[in-house]
């Protein structure tokens, strides 16, 4: 069924698992120390202390059933490589494990699983962030489209979308204004944007930079 | 000057290092443990092998005059809290920090720095591109708006915008359309969109996960 079994419950693994079950999906845990799970039982339905992962316990707890299954060990490799070996000749469609290094990559990917760097991928997150705009929240589409999020300064208080005129001066689209994080997206031209409003705009990472700047 | 300095070259702050020099931005990194430095003397100019992160080390290395600094110490937290502490005292505008756990975040935003997590932000962002079939990218704005990549399959390909009318069939709305990596932002109601091509499309959750399941 379309249920994700997650092994290890770290602090990548814990967040995979409570995003996913917040989206409504079936989870099943195994994790070895059992006072992670105790710290989660009200949180987490399906979530099974186990002394190893072996073929038994993941026909058990139903994650040899699972369409998706994602090996959040992190330092004891050994584990990490042979439980994702284990997920693979199971059977299941896709197998996901965390790396810790670009060789265990490599091993993961030639056993047939996808490898994640969650370090490695925050780094490179982080700098595109900070190298664009300045902000935290900025999701680069392509080169030459992404979207920021922008807190609006006095500098542009209490003007109309109109009046501001971001598509002729910055070349920038407004997608949505989000303000006491409610979001407001029939915005007419008349519509007078307030201190701290947040405008979520696109446009080439040149155009952000500008209206970053305007609005310092 | 715009240069950014790094504490502490685990798989994060290397990650980060690199791709800010990538960027073309100066960076100069303190680390403690040389043999971490050596693996990348010839991809990172300004790096400093340092006993301890002192307010010596960082005047000489030139990180108390960098606009942004961030520190990606992870096991040692003393060090983390007390190196941002340092970071902080001595002005740097914008001080990032990588926290271990929820409390260590509260500390380091109660000091002044911004937290980071990467292996909870990576364990949403799998989870979020899980859930979401064809969907590549997603970022939740605020409750009720989230931007989402949506690659388009045959189920909606050679169709003209006015004809699959997402606004009325799906209240969502058409922020860009990427077709091999570039963006079409200018999109007329008989534009043709095919198979492949990338919708990013803001709305609601609902409003999101139920345009993907017509494009299953
Ligand atoms: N063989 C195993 N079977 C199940 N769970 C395991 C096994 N080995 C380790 N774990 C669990 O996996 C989780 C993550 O492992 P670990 O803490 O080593 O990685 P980490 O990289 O520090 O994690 P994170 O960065 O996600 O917090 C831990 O809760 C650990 O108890
Ligand atoms: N006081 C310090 N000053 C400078 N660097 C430090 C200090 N303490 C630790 N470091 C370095 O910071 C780096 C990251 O720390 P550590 O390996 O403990 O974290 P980690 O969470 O496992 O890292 P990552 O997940 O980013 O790989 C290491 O290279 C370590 O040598």
């Amino acid at each position: 069924p379309d249920a994700y079994g997650i092994i290890g419950l770290g602090r990548f693994g814990l967040s995979l698992a409570l995003e996913l079950t917040k989206a409504g999906k079936q989870v099943i845990v195994l994790e070895i120390e059992e006072e992670k799970l105790n710290a989660v039982k009200d949180q987490l339905e399906n979530i099974y202390p186990v002394k190893a992962v072996t073929e038994e316990v993941l026909h058990e707890s139903g994650i040899s059933h699972c369409r998706t299954a994602i090996v959040c060990i992190g330092k004891d490799i050994e584990s990490n490589i042979l439980v994702t070996m284990s997920l693979i000749e199971l059977g299941i469609p896709r197998v996901i494990a965390k790396a810790t290094s670009v060789n265990h990559g490599k091993v993961l990917e030639h056993i047939g699983a996808e490898a994640v760097f969650p370090e490695v991928e925050m780094g490179e997150r982080l700098a595109r962030s900070l190298v664009s705009t300045g902000t935290l929240d900025f999701l680069e589409l392509c080169e030459d489209f992404s979207i920021a999020n922008i807190s609006l300064t006095r500098a542009f208080a209490n003007r109309s979308v109109e009046e501001i005129n971001l598509r002729k001066r910055f070349h920038l689209n407004i997608i949505v204004i989000i303000r006491q994080k409610r979001a407001i997206s029939e915005i007419l031209p008349n519509f007078v944007v307030e201190e701290n409003d947040v405008l979520v705009v696109g446009g080439t990472n040149d155009a952000i930079r500008k209206f970053e700047k305007a609005n310092e």
